[in-house]
């Protein structure tokens, strides 16, 4: 309950106006979206139960490591209500499988996809949900980590709740297929990752400093 | 440190 207090409203994109290249403006909304939700995230990540109690460079190796899981994670959940194809990134930015690959996103695209269409069959419930993003993100593999064992409480914290929580629901089964779905959020996530570097660095897309700054933590 | 520097700010506000 109190992951679901604590997280946040979806935010809208801001349209990009500054070019006449479709495509171009459709990745410069896209960046400057992402670029706020790592702001927003960051702020969320201190409010679940025990992240603020672990080392700084903890904190920041946990979040460089897990940030774009933690992202996908809300884009494939806010897709599941959409019909059709599309990936619903925000409210007003939805991206259908023509866009994407014309943005250089079809990989991403492919990716994201696969990942829905796995929550969908699993039709997730909201508690499910924010309790698979906090764990993406205490599950990173961050490496090195300097107090291993508080990062393992706060592990374990998480663990505790989604089991609790599908114990009341009498769905012994479910907190484990849950984390069965970890590995292909994992690989999902580093396609993205791979996509936006790709757009940076070969197609010169500007990607703004925060945004820049994880997606190099994870080069 | 130096190349993560915003986000070190970041976590360091308190808010």
């Amino acid at each position: 309950s109190h992951l679901l207090l604590t997280e946040p409203a979806p935010l809208a994109a801001n349209q990009d106006n500054s070019t006449n290249d479709s495509s171009l403006r459709i990745l410069l909304t896209l960046c400057d979206l992402l670029n706020r939700e790592l702001l927003v995230l960051i702020g969320w990540a201190k409010q679940i139960p025990g992240f603020s109690g672990l080392l700084l460079v903890d904190q920041m190796s946990l979040l460089q490591s897990g940030w774009m899981e933690a992202l996908l994670v809300g884009v494939a959940w806010r897709s599941q209500g959409a019909g059709g194809d599309e990936l619903v990134f925000a409210g007003n930015l939805r991206l259908d499988e023509a866009q994407c690959r014309a943005t250089g996103l079809a990989d991403l695209y492919e990716a994201l996809r696969h990942l829905m269409a796995k929550y969908r069959a699993m039709k997730l419930s909201p508690e499910e949900v924010v309790t698979l993003k906090a764990m993406a993100l205490a599950n990173s593999d961050a490496d090195p980590v300097d107090c291993p064992d508080s990062v393992q409480r706060f592990q374990d914290g998480l663990h505790e709740a989604l089991q609790d929580y599908e114990s009341s629901r009498r769905e012994q089964r479910r907190a484990g297929r849950l984390l069965m779905t970890l590995p292909l959020l994992r690989q999902t996530a580093d396609r993205a990752v791979q996509a936006f570097l790709r757009l940076h660095r070969h197609h010169r897309v500007p990607i703004h400093k925060l945004l820049l700054e994880m997606l190099d933590a994870k080069a | 440190k130096e190349k993560h520097k915003i986000l070190h700010r970041l976590l360091q506000n308190s808010t």
